[in-house]
């Protein structure tokens, strides 16, 4: 059940493995992430981006402000793809092995603003 | 800009503690 009705999607597991990387990588106000962060981000798991998608990124509660400061830290650690909540890495995220990858263009450089 | 990163991040502080708050229950 819920506890909070900022983040419905606060589910257990979430609140499990979400810690970590809010600590470490959206939760220092600063859009410039460090290498651990970035090494983290690369290596979440599904669950891992669901959570931060659900409850963080996309939440609609706060999406507004944390939408661009994730987009910005993403897009530096290079994995915006990974983190861009739109679907398509939402919870079915498949990074290892599997041959057909959909999702597999390069974000190399991003639009800004 | 800094204004809406340090929003940013306290919104992120706000989810650690919900989520530390439903692991502690």
């Amino acid at each position: 059940e819920p506890q909070s009705t900022m983040f419905p999607e606060m589910t257990p597991e979430c609140a499990t493995v979400m810690p970590d990387l809010l600590e470490k990588c959206f939760a220092t106000g600063s859009v410039t992430p460090t290498e651990d962060c970035c090494t983290d981000l690369k290596s979440a798991t599904s669950t891992q981006v669901t959570c931060l998608c659900d409850n963080y990124i996309a939440n609609p509660a706060v999406s507004n402000i944390t939408g661009p400061y994730s987009k910005a830290i993403t897009t530096k650690c290079g994995v915006f793809d990974k983190y861009s909540c739109d679907g398509t890495s939402k919870g079915g995220e498949e990074k290892k092995g599997g041959s057909s990858s959909s999702n597999g263009k390069d974000n190399g450089k991003s639009e800004g603003n | 800009g800094g204004r809406a990163n340090s929003v940013a991040a306290s919104m992120a502080m706000f989810g650690l503690l919900a989520s530390l708050v439903f692991v502690m229950f």
